[in-house]
């Protein structure tokens, strides 16, 4: 409407103007500003349209395609790895950087009558349920303290059976299986796999046994027409698989991710005792399905904060991998670690920072249910 | 954000490709939506 006004007005102004300019050089200054007027009254609405439209077009072609992804996987075709040109792209962009601005920005203070219009706008758009927060909406400062709510006693009640794992997060399950039938790898997507050594670091802790002592069960046990686990990407050295040993019988992963109006706290998955922290300073690149599908080793090259340990039943690690904007991972056992903090080379190459929890005892206790850590923007 | 979870279970010392029932089992399908507590998986003890 003020585009349509803009017009309105020039159009009126321009009409009136040779009217009302009675001296010949009045008339000819007030000519030339008019021209001058008229311009700069179309550059900017016109340019907010040509933004506007564009930005139209890319979303409905994106809901095109994510339409016809979604007929394919109820179709129940696999998609498949495809890396393309807008993920190589934002490789080069300052994805920590900017996820540090954005939390600086988020972590301004709102004012308390507009919390409740932006946190209710927030649940709208990322499918949040207000109702679980601990706390009333005014009492939220900030989105950054909104997004990491905690949540209202007994939302979230811990299955008390003793033989099994509960989920230490909300989110949806992308992945889970045994390792041992993988050699150690976990599919991102069809066609494109990641190691788990390389995801936990490779002083990891993980029960490994030597490669060729049950090879010919594993070949017997594998799909031979699956070669996805052959095509790790070779990029970069510290992402190659350990050929040499294999996991355990009796390893097992499940992959879970949080959408971004998700509940953003990690719980611990049993009782156990967690030995060492691993802080590994990455990317932060999206960890969305379609980043999944089109970004090589995501979850290896991303800001990732490793827990490693031990619980009844032998080795357990938690890794909580970052994303774009939410790149900074808090834990509760450690609140002195920082991460995504700003580098001082562009492509860094330093090995994880490593921690060790009490050296000559055990490790930490973490209770089954209990927080753990949690994810901030920033 | 993302979440990897690795772990051992107990396995049972059966033949190759068969499964015992105090095998850990996952009770969830890929594509579910989980909740901080609900159970991953179980299994039974021998």
């Amino acid at each position: 409407s003020s585009f349509l006004n803009n017009i309105r007005s020039n159009y009126s102004g321009a009409r009136a103007s040779p009217l009302g300019g009675s001296s010949g050089a009045g008339a000819g200054a007030g000519g030339g500003g008019t021209g001058d007027s008229k311009g700069n009254a179309f550059l900017v609405p016109g340019a907010t349209m040509a933004t506007i439209l564009m930005l139209g077009a890319l979303h409905a072609r994106r809901l095109y395609e994510d339409k016809k992804i979604e007929e394919k996987r109820e179709k129940g075709i696999e998609l498949e790895f495809h890396p393309d040109i807008k993920a190589s792209f934002l490789g080069v962009l300052p994805l920590r950087s900017i996820s540090r601005a954005w939390g600086s920005f988020m972590s301004l203070e709102i004012p308390v009558w507009m919390r409740p219009y932006a946190y209710k706008a927030w649940a709208r758009a990322f499918h949040s349920n207000l109702e679980e927060a601990a706390l009333p909406l005014e009492e939220y400062t900030s989105l950054q303290d909104f997004f990491v709510r905690s949540l209202k006693e007994g939302c979230r009640p811990i299955d008390p059976d003793p033989c099994c794992l509960v989920s230490p997060v909300d989110g949806t399950v992308l992945r889970f299986g045994e390792l041992k039938g993988n050699r150690g790898m976990i599919e991102q997507v069809k066609g494109h796999s990641y190691s788990v050594p390389a995801l936990l670091g490779n002083n990891s802790l993980l029960p490994m046994e030597p490669e060729g002592k049950n090879e010919s069960k594993e070949e017997a046990v594998g799909d031979k027409s699956d070669k996805s686990w052959l095509r790790v990407s070779l990029a970069s050295p510290k992402l190659r698989e350990n050929v040499s040993a294999s996991p355990m019988k009796g390893l097992y992963y499940c992959v879970i991710y949080l959408k971004p109006g998700d509940y953003h706290r990690i719980h611990s998955p049993a009782d156990w005792n967690a030995t060492v922290r691993r802080h590994f300073a990455g990317r932060l690149f999206p960890v969305n399905e379609r980043a999944t599908r089109t970004i090589r080793n995501l979850y290896v090259e991303n800001e990732r904060v490793v827990l490693e340990g031990i619980w009844k039943e032998g080795f357990m690690a938690l890794a909580a991998v970052g994303a774009t904007n939410i790149g900074s991972i808090e834990l509760f056992i450690e609140p002195e670690l920082r991460t995504n903090k700003p580098k001082k080379k562009l492509f860094p190459t330093e090995p994880p920072e490593e921690r060790v929890y009490d050296p000559e005892g055990l490790g930490l206790r973490l209770e089954k249910g209990k927080e753990v850590a949690v994810f901030n923007m920033g | 954000s993302t979440v990897v979870l690795i772990f051992q279970a107990p396995t049972a010392n059966t033949p190759e490709g068969s499964s015992s029932s105090s095998d850990y089992r996952f009770c969830v399908k890929q594509g579910d939506r989980v909740r901080v507590g609900q159970a991953l998986g179980r299994w039974k003890e021998e």
